[in-house]
């Protein structure tokens, strides 16, 4: 699990049976306290679980997550991405660019111009078990020998990587760079439920060389890929360069592919899973 | 019973509106009041990194 802060922005990223949503009033009464006290955008989004039943409330169900998002952001809305009963992606957004609509809400405020913004997370499921191995305790002393064996120092090389190899297996890394850029990498290594997620806001104007890094270095039977780019950003206008060509040319069979275009931003969702397996 | 792990993670994003006042940055926050925050999550801080521009930390689980 991960957690990024800057200036203005708060990410939270955690696994397993975690309760992030519970920490939320807890976290806006301390950015209050900070000189922060209006949330511009919040983005809640996940996978499906494997097993939603192991889940603690209120993560038990997209819906009961929605409800507990709505009692603090009353114009927040929520999506669902993919196939409702195969994969798919969950998404809660609010904006305050939408309530700015209403003039009951908000009168005479100025609009804040945003920063380029974009996020690209592919989330990998049916592992090659031969490259999950490095992600072992007993394989290596220090999660460096993991980070180097695996390839995973190369996929972003300005990063500056912070890791860790958890015992008896599991894996987790950091990267910053001096631009302000993070990239960050999940690995449960376990065959029966083998999972790695890679998540970066680097400003690419094309994601296609970096999708293909990130595949080629963990092997999975398949695959989600989101991207999500504000107006600002190089990757708004090549989003649709993405959506024509990934799976051209290659294994991997798209199974599903959805585009949204929100008030600020635009998301691309697909889904690929191996040709062969 | 059988051994799980459910790694899919949770994502949780939040910008908040910029401030008149330069000097607020939520990066002012101490590490003690980030562990009170994620002990509501059930996760503890591992390791920490930083930068000019950003902080970032490694969490158990």
């Amino acid at each position: 699990s991960s957690m990024f802060v800057s200036k203005r922005r708060w990410i939270l990223k955690t696994c397993g049976t975690t309760t992030p949503l519970k920490c939320l009033g807890q976290l806006l009464k301390l950015a209050e306290a900070n000189g922060y006290n209006v949330v511009a955008d919040l983005f809640y989004s996940r996978k499906n679980f494997t097993r939603p039943e192991a889940q603690r409330t209120p993560h038990q169900g997209f819906t009961e997550e929605v409800t507990y998002l709505d009692s603090v952001f009353p114009n927040g809305r929520s999506y669902c991405l993919g196939s409702m009963n195969l994969e798919c992606w969950y998404l809660y957004t609010f904006s305050r660019s939408d309530i700015k609509i209403s003039p009951k809400l908000i009168t005479d405020e100025k609009i804040v111009d945003s920063d380029p913004d974009q996020t690209i997370e592919i989330l990998m499921q049916d592992l090659d078990p031969e490259t999950m191995s490095v992600f072992y305790k007993n394989k290596f002393d220090n999660a460096n020998g993991a980070t180097v064996k695996s390839g995973i120092d190369t996929i972003l090389p300005s990063m500056h990587i912070d890791d860790f190899l958890f015992d008896p297996c599991g894996y987790s890394m950091n990267g910053i760079n001096d631009k302000g850029e993070y990239m960050t990498i999940h690995i449960t290594p376990e065959n029966q439920f083998s999972y790695v997620s890679f998540e970066t806001n680097v400003a690419l104007s094309n994601y296609r060389k970096l999708i293909n890094q990130v595949i080629n270095t963990f092997k999975p039977g398949k695959f989600i890929v989101t991207i999500f780019a504000n107006k600002c950003s190089l990757a708004y206008e090549t989003m649709k360069e993405l959506e024509v060509e990934y799976s051209k040319g290659s294994h991997w069979k798209r199974t599903d592919m959805q585009c949204c275009n929100f008030p600020s931003y635009n998301l691309l969702f697909a889904q690929y899973s191996h040709a062969e397996k | 019973s059988e051994h799980f792990f459910e790694g899919v993670e949770k994502l949780l994003e939040i910008w908040f509106e910029e401030s008149s006042n330069s000097d607020d940055d939520l990066r002012n926050i101490s590490r003690a009041d980030w562990e009170n925050v994620l002990s509501n999550v059930n996760c503890e801080i591992i390791s920490t990194s930083k930068n000019d521009i950003i902080d970032a930390f490694v969490l158990s689980e």
